[in-house]
């Protein structure tokens, strides 16, 4: 059960965090083809490097406890970088 | 700043708030908005005007999920609240989630800030990545009392529009300024702060030094945005470096110029009775180590080694400073003398012999 339970909190930090890059950081999931899965990890670990960044957070491009829990902060809706200069 | 750099135009913008939220008083949300706006009128020349009818340039509303915009709020948590940049239409409106609790304190959401924050966007700001400021993207609380703008929010803000214009001062005002040579002048408040001193009346505050011709002058709010105008008595405790000051049955500690946490407290915890709505002027004496409360036609002392009032007060105003009238505006002690101000009379009372020494002319700013 623990086991199980993990895989799916790991399933749901990720897809959580997609959709948090998505909305803040233009990262794009739908348009990277699935043949090239490998280019699409590369993409998403730039793109929480860019939000650790931004964020004033240990840049590692991974989803560590510090990032997640920035990601479940309230927070204003507009994108972080996106849209500005 | 957002990308293609959208600006205000112009410098008066109207605003409109379109629903309330339940969860706050309409008028504890009217401050809340009308205190975020004036933290960005301090650092620019932009003035802001509360319209309640009509398309107003910033239309500020509380909605739940999907509202009409294409960026539907999340439930509770999450995304807290969302703006649009300055532009017709849609643009610079401000939307926060009524999924979250809004309040006027550290409990929930404090509106405050997030309107300071959201108003930012609607004047053309991005998000910052300075933590400590209130364009960071993330919410978390501060006191609004001691709450200021970082200095990224104001190099922010100040590259759109400039800083303060001189006709944010008095003489350029919506009317309702003081003219500091009418003769008739009175004020609301005068103390010593450091080698200062400060006058108060309405929103505005003067300050000179005493032996120096030369005074300039201000916004309260300027000075302290998440302060009330009309503050009504004021002393300072040099020693500390403290100053207090009164409005109503509130009183707020200034130190070291800044709004301390945990203000404003109610005037009852000095000690004063139920009946006592507010104070007339306070002023404290150094060698005494003990503070004056003038309250209509009595005066209380409080000890500050002790923090209690002393007993067998109030007293006559009338009867232990002799001269005096029964009512008094504002007072400072500076040099070892009491300056009472009485309507346009001011009054040099000798704290030694107990005696009016001298009754300086009324023209105590200059120019007048």
């Amino acid at each position: 059960v623990p086991l199980t339970n993990s895989i799916n909190s790991e399933e749901n930090n990720e897809t959580y965090a997609q959709r948090y890059l998505e909305n803040f950081y233009g990262f794009v999931m739908d348009r990277i083809p699935k043949a090239k899965m490998g280019v699409n990890g590369n993409f998403m670990e730039d793109k929480i490097q860019e939000m650790q960044k931004f964020l004033g957070l240990k840049v590692t491009g991974k989803l560590d406890a510090s990032t997640l829990d920035m990601m479940h902060m309230p927070r204003c809706g507009l994108p972080d970088v996106h849209h500005f200069s | 700043r957002m990308q293609g750099r959208p600006v205000w135009k112009k410098h008066l913008i109207t605003y409109r708030i379109n629903n309330y939220t339940p969860d706050m008083q309409p008028e504890d949300v009217d401050y809340a908005i009308q205190k975020a706006f004036q933290v960005w009128s301090n650092v620019t020349p932009l003035k802001f005007r509360k319209v309640n009818s009509g398309e107003a340039d910033i239309m500020i509303l509380f909605a739940s999920r999907a509202h009409g915009d294409f960026s539907p709020f999340d439930g509770r948590g999450g995304i807290i609240a969302h703006a649009f940049g300055p532009g017709p239409g849609i643009g610079g409106d401000t939307h926060f989630d009524e999924a979250e609790i809004w309040t006027k304190t550290y409990k929930g959401t404090n509106l405050f800030l997030v309107a300071v924050h959201e108003l930012g966007h609607s004047l053309g700001l991005g998000h910052s990545s300075d933590p400590k400021a209130i364009m960071f993207p993330t919410y978390s609380y501060v006191n609004p009392n001691t709450f200021h703008l970082s200095a990224d929010d104001i190099q922010g803000i100040q590259s759109l529009y400039g800083g303060p214009g001189k006709h944010q001062l008095p003489s350029n005002t919506d009317g309702t300024e003081s003219d500091n040579c009418d003769s008739n002048l009175s004020f609301d408040a005068v103390t010593t702060v450091g080698d200062k001193i400060f006058f108060f009346k309405d929103r505005f505050l003067w300050w000179r030094h005493p032996e120096s011709p030369k005074n300039s002058v201000t916004l309260i709010s300027s000075l302290w945005p998440t302060l009330p105008s009309g503050i009504q008595a004021a002393y300072e405790i040099g020693a500390r470096n403290q100053v207090f000051l009164f409005k109503d049955d509130k009183y707020w500690l200034i130190s070291n110029m800044r709004p301390q946490p945990h203000y404003p407290k109610n005037i009852h915890s000095l000690g004063f009775p139920d009946s006592v709505k507010k104070i007339d002027a306070a002023v404290f004496n150094p060698l005494l180590y003990k503070t004056y409360f003038f309250v209509d036609n009595q005066f209380w002392r409080y000890d500050e080694k002790t923090q209690f009032m002393d007993p067998g007060y109030p007293k006559l105003i009338t009867k232990y400073f002799p001269g005096i009238r029964p009512t008094i505006d504002a007072v400072y002690y500076y040099n070892r003398h009491y300056y009472f101000f009485q309507g346009p009379d001011i009054f040099e009372y000798d704290v030694i012999s107990h005696r009016i020494t001298k009754r300086p002319k009324q023209n105590i700013m200059s120019g007048c």
